[in-house]
């Protein structure tokens, strides 16, 4: 897989029922964000996985001034990545279940 | 610690905390 050097993972268990869920980001290059953030790194928030669109949440973060404009796509795909597989894990449970 | 809440216009809260250091490094 390409490497961003951005990294989402989950930020609570999941119970496979929340449509809701806790994500924590996080970048290896601090350069990357921007101003006072450039000290801290990682950032923690929900996402729906059923409503809500990667890239919406990426540009939510660039326009409260973690990233750079130019970031937003690598941000996005990370998320975008992240929640792929969380619906495939999801999916697959399930069908273990049955 | 050095965690901060930035919320968002459009109402989302992002939690900003430090990176844990054996986070930093790892491949």
């Amino acid at each position: 897989a390409e490497d961003t050097g951005v990294r989402v993972e989950l930020a609570e268990d999941d119970d496979g029922k929340k449509t809701s869920i806790a994500l924590k980001l996080w970048v290896e290059d601090h350069k990357k964000l921007k101003g006072k953030y450039k000290e801290s790194g990682a950032i923690e928030f929900t996402f729906d996985l059923e409503k809500e669109v990667p890239e919406v949440v990426a540009q939510e973060m660039v326009e409260s001034g973690f990233f750079h404009e130019s970031d937003a796509k690598t941000v996005g795909k990370s998320i975008k990545d992240r929640v792929a597989l969380i619906k495939w894990r999801r999916g697959r449970m399930a069908s273990v279940a049955v | 610690s050095a965690t901060a809440q930035v919320v968002h216009s459009a109402g989302r809260r992002f939690i900003v905390s430090p990176v844990p250091e054996d986070r930093l490094k790892e491949q």
